[in-house]
């Protein structure tokens, strides 16, 4: 891992007194390394590389031989502070009902995401309505239907081809059984997908939903930063659910998409039970990326 | 050697995003452009068109040539395993379709006895792969179903029997050790028969896919690869890698969310796209 890898560079230097340009490739290749191995998007790693030589040269970071340590902790307090605040939750509207669309693209985890947000807001005291927006999906609706079961949140459903009568019913719905805040759960599509997308645009312009947040699978690769800027030039999205996190992937996608997006990572997925959602942490996610 | 740099910087650091782009991982792609670097030309070659079709010699030498196909002897067994979301499901009804068309009597077995929705989901799958299902209660042991599918499939003579798993993430050793009791319970209600053990993972997936690859592998060994949802914009390079180190070969590709959506691997068509 890093730390180890950083440690048998920076032994090296022992016994200089001056750190030679070459000394800070060698711990400036290592991080890339670890970046690249953690899925932190390419032009992302390129760019925080290419920060830390100019302030190591600068004499700002590796001033004097620096232990691995050091270089691992300042490593870690720039991903902290590049990936935010902790700001974990949802901002109600006056007007209710509140519209959330989760969306994103196939298996990453929405359903399910839709569900444990539903249970987390109802504890805090919101009376939450889901919406089975997903009308492709073989058995997609009885999927939120025996979901909504299990934790006592009621689930809008119609067998109807258009989305936006679904959803626009779903309000009426809400309003009449005094739900404060309306989950609309929407079929995976690819970013690339027009017709799916142009779904979601008609969607968001019917409706009006307060908050879009999408979905990622915390193992996604390269691509995260390319799904991310589609959905966001074209829906605009207000925050980043990160799910599977109870797995082992380093979750890199998480540093690629604040900096590129520059939305909110606002809630983990951390696991398959609906009790399974947490904050977001930056610092324990950045001890995570460096592994 | 002449140790002489051949190839620009700039072009080089093309290839480099190219390949680390493709998910290939950060070693191979270093490998390969360090390769590169000394590359000599004939006057007047395309150097473009010569260093493609040199990394695509490197890529074709780890992933092989030619499709691996699944096993041509029946009855053949076959079990999904993977990831949650990765498309399992969709690839077991997939399948079984395709073997429904070849006229192989087929079987599904529905051993995802934990998800919501998940019996319902394959149920539909079968109807439109025109095949027969087996199915137990919600919270069924799952190995207890398998073997209630192997009874079946000697007494009606099946063909093949698919076998669908719940989504397990590969660092749960309790949800490993469920998989590693299914696989004894085939080898248990149809022993020395045909047995294909396919990961089906994601494209999307980045360098977490060698450490699932490594322990499923690890945990009942793995036949084969179905690298699905290939039609987003993932090159699924992360096969490349896998092949490398742990020697298992993508056999199938999911191209779609439809049922005809799946098919043989194609290793110069994997590459060329991924060098797109
Ligand atoms: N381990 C783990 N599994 C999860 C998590 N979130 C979702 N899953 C699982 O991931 C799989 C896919 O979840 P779904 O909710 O069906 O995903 P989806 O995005 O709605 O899928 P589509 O509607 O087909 O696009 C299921 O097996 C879920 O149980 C998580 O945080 N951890
Ligand atoms: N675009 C595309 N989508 C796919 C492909 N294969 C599967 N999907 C979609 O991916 C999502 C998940 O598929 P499933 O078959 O439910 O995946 P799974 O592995 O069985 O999921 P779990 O049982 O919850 O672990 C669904 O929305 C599928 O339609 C593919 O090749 N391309
Ligand atoms: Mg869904
Ligand atoms: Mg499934």
């Amino acid at each position: 891992n890093l730390s180890n890898r950083l440690q048998d560079v920076t032994r090296k230097l022992l016994g200089q007194n001056k750190l030679s340009e070459k000394n800070i490739e060698d711990v400036l290749r290592e991080i890339r390394v670890a970046f690249l191995e953690a899925d932190v998007d390419y032009k992302v790693t390129k760019d925080f590389v290419d920060a830390i030589k100019v302030k190591a040269l600068g004499q700002e970071v590796l001033v004097s031989v620096t232990p691995a340590q050091l270089v691992m902790k300042y490593v870690a307090d720039e991903i902290t502070h590049l990936l935010g605040d902790n700001i974990s939750r949802i901002k109600f509207s006056d007007n209710a009902p509140t519209i959330i669309m989760m969306a994103g693209l196939q298996g990453t985890g929405k359903t399910t995401t839709t569900a444990k947000l539903a249970l987390h807001l109802t504890k805090e005291g919101h009376r939450p309505l889901m919406v089975g927006l997903d009308i492709y999906r073989p058995a997609a609706q009885e999927q939120l239907k025996v979901l909504g079961a299990s934790c006592n949140i009621p689930v809008y459903l119609e067998d109807s081809k258009n989305c936006l009568n679904i959803a626009k019913n779903s309000l009426k719905y809400a309003r009449e059984n005094n739900c404060d805040c309306v989950l609309l759960d929407t079929a995976g599509r690819l970013h690339i997908d027009e017709e799916m997308m142009n779904e979601l645009k008609e969607l968001k312009s019917g409706i009006s939903p307060h908050e879009i947040l999408l979905v990622v699978d915390s193992m996604t690769g390269q691509q995260a930063v390319a799904v991310a800027k589609e959905f966001n030039s074209l829906l605009g999205i207000d925050g980043v659910i990160l799910t599977k996190l109870d797995g082992d992937a380093r979750g890199g996608a998480a540093l690629s998409l604040r900096t590129v997006v520059q939305r909110p990572i606002k809630f983990v997925g951390v696991g398959e039970k609906l009790e399974d959602l947490d904050s977001f942490y930056p610092d324990r996610m950045a001890s995570r990326i460096i592994g | 050697i002449t140790g002489k740099e051949n190839v620009s910087e700039e072009l080089l650091s093309e290839l480099e995003e190219i390949l680390v782009r493709s998910d290939i991982g950060v070693h191979i792609s270093d490998r390969i452009i360090l390769d590169l670097k000394y590359t000599n030309f004939k006057p007047g070659e395309d150097r473009i068109l010569k260093i493609k079709e040199i990394i695509e010699k490197r890529i074709l030498g780890i992933i092989g040539e030619d499709n691996v196909p699944l096993s041509g002897s029946f009855p053949l067994v076959i079990l999904m395993i993977g990831v949650n979301g990765s498309g399992k499901t969709s690839t077991v009804g997939k399948l079984a379709f395709k073997y429904h068309k070849e006229n192989k009597k087929v079987l599904v077995a529905a051993c995802d006895t934990f998800r919501a929705a998940a019996v319902e989901q394959l149920e539909i799958w079968k109807t439109r792969a025109g095949v027969d299902i087996i199915k137990g209660k919600e919270g069924t042991d799952p190995a207890a179903l398998v073997y209630d599918a192997g009874k079946l499939v000697s007494e009606k003579g099946y063909q093949v029997l698919i076998i669908d798993t719940a989504g397990r993430l590969h660092n749960k050793s309790n949800l490993m050790e469920e998989l590693k009791k299914i696989k004894r319970t085939v080898g248990k209600v149809l022993p020395g028969i045909s047995l294909e053990i396919l990961l089906v993972m994601d494209a999307t997936c980045g360098q977490n896919g060698i450490q699932q690859a490594k322990l499923f592998k690890e945990a009942i060994g793995v036949t084969g690869i179905v690298l699905t949802k290939l039609d987003g914009t993932s090159k699924g390079g992360i096969a490349v890698s896998i092949k490398e180190s742990l020697g298992v070969p993508v056999k199938l590709i999911g191209l779609g969310e439809g049922v005809e959506d799946l098919e043989d691997f194609s290793p110069g068509d994997f590459v060329r796209a991924l060098l797109e």
